[in-house]
């Protein structure tokens, strides 16, 4: 018997950087 | 002073990883589209889309990395990264785009266009909160 394997998904924010610190107003 | 770059880039971008949208719609990466990026934000309630200009690409000490320097957001925030060659970015227009795209679709099998200076790429700020 071959164990099916889960396929990893991502969430689609691990793909963009983080490249400004956040603004305070 | 610029991030460091990790050894080895990250699981997500080998071409065919499947990517959750913010609706719970599935990607491959390689499918991804600026659209998907601005409606995914829109829908976190917490996370901005920013535009990133690259003002400058510089040599790194680090062997196979480079320095970008990004202009971020409205206020044209400077922020300089150290990352691998290989490293993709989202490039409004052009999509996936890294400074070394050969290398980049050799180790990952992700088509990407050369990543320059004056592009305009996506990234992402937190929301300011209250």
């Amino acid at each position: 018997n071959v164990e099916p394997r889960s396929v990893p998904v991502f969430p689609w924010h691990s793909l963009v950087p983080f490249l400004a610190p956040t603004q305070s107003d | 002073t610029p991030l460091s770059p990790s050894s080895a880039l990250p699981p997500y971008f080998m071409k065919g990883s499947i990517i959750q949208l913010a609706d719970g719609e599935l990607k491959r990466v390689e499918d991804l589209r600026a659209e998907d990026f601005l409606q995914s934000a829109d829908l976190s309630g917490e996370l901005k889309i920013d535009s990133s200009t690259v003002e400058r690409i510089d040599s790194s000490r680090t062997p196979d990395a480079v320095i970008i320097q990004f202009s971020v957001g409205e206020h044209k925030t400077q922020v300089c990264v150290e990352v691998l060659v290989e490293y993709p970015f989202f490039v409004f227009g052009q999509g996936w785009s890294s400074c070394c795209p050969h290398r980049t679709t050799q180790l990952l099998a992700l088509s990407c266009a050369r990543l320059s200076v004056g592009d305009v790429c996506i990234s992402l700020t937190l929301k300011s909160l209250r």
